[in-house]
């Protein structure tokens, strides 16, 4: 494992632990996209099946055991918990997923390196976490002055995209023979997504300003 | 297509 790959995951998990901590602290999940939420855990369940019959390393399990539960609690938070449910606006989180996971599984049933259950579900996995945080985005852009941290988990989100590019790089820099067409395809589609709402929380964030996204 | 791809990545 190199350095960016490392930085990439920690910068993951650090996204993952600033969104529950906003929860927790406000009990509030205004701003936060259930939908979004409800993607990843579906990415996480599809693509982390290898944990029933593959093992790489003590880390991988335990993060792939992190993204599923984490991302459960932050589903269990807006729909399940007392007071933060009521503040989920599902008036404006009406982002429609099938749009987005329906052409995923007909792409990944198309476009994959096998045939069976298993590696078509992982593919499935790849293509939609590159779309899932639209639902997210469009939610930002309608929601006038983000908050602080809701804003500080997307970038921290799309960092960890960016960085996994440079663990790319560095990997075809350094391994022979090293190539995954459909995750670099995917990677590099789900980086460029967040191209704009960068743009947005540097210039906000040098002006001292409050995010606010154009629509 | 090609050889499948490597699952050492998260």
């Amino acid at each position: 494992m190199n350095i960016f790959r490392f930085a990439g995951d920690m910068t993951h998990l650090l996204s993952i632990i600033v969104l529950l901590l906003k929860i927790n602290a406000t009990k509030s999940c205004a701003g936060v996209s259930l939908k979004t939420q409800e993607l990843y855990l579906l990415v996480f369940v599809t693509r982390y099946l290898d944990l029933l019959y593959s093992y790489i390393s003590l880390y991988n399990t335990f993060m792939k055991l992190f993204f599923i539960c984490s991302s459960g609690c932050v589903i269990w938070y807006i729909r399940e918990h007392k007071t933060v449910s009521q503040t989920y606006d599902s008036a404006q989180d009406t982002f429609r997923v099938l749009f987005l996971a329906c052409p995923c599984m007909i792409l990944a049933l198309t476009v994959n390196h096998d045939f069976t259950v298993t590696e078509v579900l992982w593919t499935f996995s790849i293509y939609l976490e590159a779309v899932a945080i639209l639902p997210q985005l469009v939610l930002l852009q309608r929601t006038k002055n983000v908050d602080t941290l809701t804003g500080n988990y997307v970038f921290l989100l799309g960092g960890y995209r960016a960085l996994y590019l440079l663990n790319w790089i560095y990997r075809i820099l350094t391994e022979p023979g090293y190539r995954q067409w459909i995750v670099w395809i995917s990677g590099t589609i789900q980086t460029a997504i967040y191209c704009d709402f960068f743009y947005y929380y540097i210039k906000s964030w040098r002006n001292n300003e409050r995010l606010s996204l154009p629509s | 297509p090609d050889d499948a791809p490597p699952k050492d990545e998260l």
